[in-house]
């Protein structure tokens, strides 16, 4: 190891920083946040009877260069990244968006005066990915 | 998806107000097949803002008709019973329903008429229009939903005895319908502390309903009595139960994609793709079975 430290240049500290930067994962990176509504601010609570809150949460942030399996991204997120960073940048970066979802139930009352129990697929993000 | 020839109005949800050839470029629910638009609560609100931008008119119009409140009582006790606070369908593995519908009766003309020796018989001819019912919804059970106010402190329990019969327009000329089909049975109830009494005719509707039809006609005579036949006591004494019209629930499985299908897990993983992938290299299962199945695989390839 000592052998080691004596061929290896010692790099200024700023270089080093400037090295490892390129690994860092970014400072707002690509993760689930929270939001939540509640339907009398859309005014649709006269015909949504239930839930009265509805936290639908969204992804935001940048993807990181190396994706690797953090965000279970395919092989082509590292090629589209590729392909932004050395050939074409008229190419949009990976995007943060949401992998998986969970349903709502939702009590509302139909136009005919009628009432409706429904389950929806797909309305809650619950996790995250780059794509 | 087509409606199957279902015959309805073919307007769109009741949210929508641009008429069809006016804007149909601007309204994105139009660009849904007809089976689909009507019925789906959330589309055509969630489309028309989307589709409202500019004018942030988010102020959907309320439901023309107010439902039942008895009914939207008992909609709100299902729906606490169904999900969590937030909103979360419980996994329930019992109920397979992914919708439920209700449907108070459009008119019925009440004929109430007594006789002593039979008790008191209360009879209504209820008419339920299923029009909001969409082509991809499929019936699972369907209950008529008694909401029983006896005007009395019931004691014991209640002996009702209930006639069914399904009317039909055999043409539209046809002023009084005739009866196409009836049932009749009775059911024993603990009226006692019970707000709601559930009547399963399934098996009844199921024919009417399997044909797509749009407007259901029955005539319901219900009679009850005090005691209980399995004790054998006297059924003379009446109740004066006052009988509320009826209301039609649909337990529906929704096949659409827009639908929540708890046991449908392959569809689960198919849009998780970044879900990661099966190592090639069977892992150690902990109860054993990996290393059994391994060596009867090495037996197996041995005999080959």
């Amino acid at each position: 190891r000592d052998e080691n430290l004596k061929e290896a240049p010692a790099t200024p500290p700023h270089n080093l920083s400037e090295y490892f930067k390129q690994f860092l994962l970014p400072q707002n990176e690509c993760e689930l946040h929270n939001f939540r509504l509640s339907f009398s601010q859309l005014k649709w609570d006269k015909w949504i009877i239930a839930p009265h809150r509805y936290s639908p949460q969204y992804c935001k942030g940048d993807c990181p260069r190396v994706m690797g399996h953090r965000y279970g991204s395919p092989v082509h997120t590292m090629v589209q990244n590729i392909i932004y960073e050395k050939l074409d940048s008229s190419v949009p970066k990976p995007s943060c968006v949401p992998a998986e979802y969970s349903p709502l139930s939702v009590l509302t009352i139909e136009p005919d005066g009628s009432i409706v129990y429904k389950e929806y697929e797909d309305m809650i993000a619950t996790k995250c990915t780059c794509r | 998806p087509h409606s199957r020839g279902r015959v309805g109005s073919d307007q769109t949800s009741g949210f929508l107000v641009a008429p069809e050839d006016a804007a149909s470029e601007l309204n994105p629910l139009l660009w849904l097949p007809k089976g689909v638009r009507r019925g789906y609560a959330l589309l055509p609100p969630l489309l028309k803002v989307l589709s409202d931008r500019g004018h942030q008119s988010w102020e959907s119009e309320a439901p023309r008709l107010q439902p039942d409140s008895r009914a939207l009582r008992y909609m709100k006790r299902l729906y606490k019973m169904s999900a969590t606070k937030e909103g979360i369908p419980k996994a329930n593995k019992s109920h397979l329903y992914n919708t439920v519908r209700l449907f108070t009766p459009c008119s019925e003309c009440k004929h109430r008429h007594r006789d002593l020796m039979k008790g008191d018989v209360h009879s209504v001819d209820l008419l339920f229009n299923l029009d909001r019912v969409t082509a991809l919804e499929h019936l699972l059970k369907s209950v008529l939903l008694y909401s029983f106010d006896t005007s009395v402190p019931v004691s014991s329990p209640v002996t009702c005895v209930c006639r069914l019969s399904a009317k039909e327009h055999n043409f539209s000329g046809q002023v009084c319908p005739s009866i196409s089909h009836s049932l009749a049975f009775s059911l024993h109830v603990e009226v006692r502390n019970r707000k709601w009494v559930e009547i399963d005719v399934t098996s009844f509707l199921q024919p009417l309903i399997a044909t797509n039809r749009r407007n259901i006609h029955m005539a319901v005579n219900f009679t009850c009595l005090l005691g209980d036949p399995q004790q054998n006591t006297k059924l003379e004494t009446l109740i004066n139960v006052a009988l509320v019209p009826p209301s039609l629930l649909l337990y529906l499985n929704d096949t659409s994609e827009q639908a929540y299908h708890r046991w449908n897990s392959l569809r689960h993983r198919r849009n998780n793709p970044g879900r990661p992938r099966q190592r090639n290299s069977p892992r150690v299962d902990p109860t054993g079975d990996q290393e059994k199945e391994n060596s009867q695989g090495k037996r197996a390839s041995r005999r080959r």
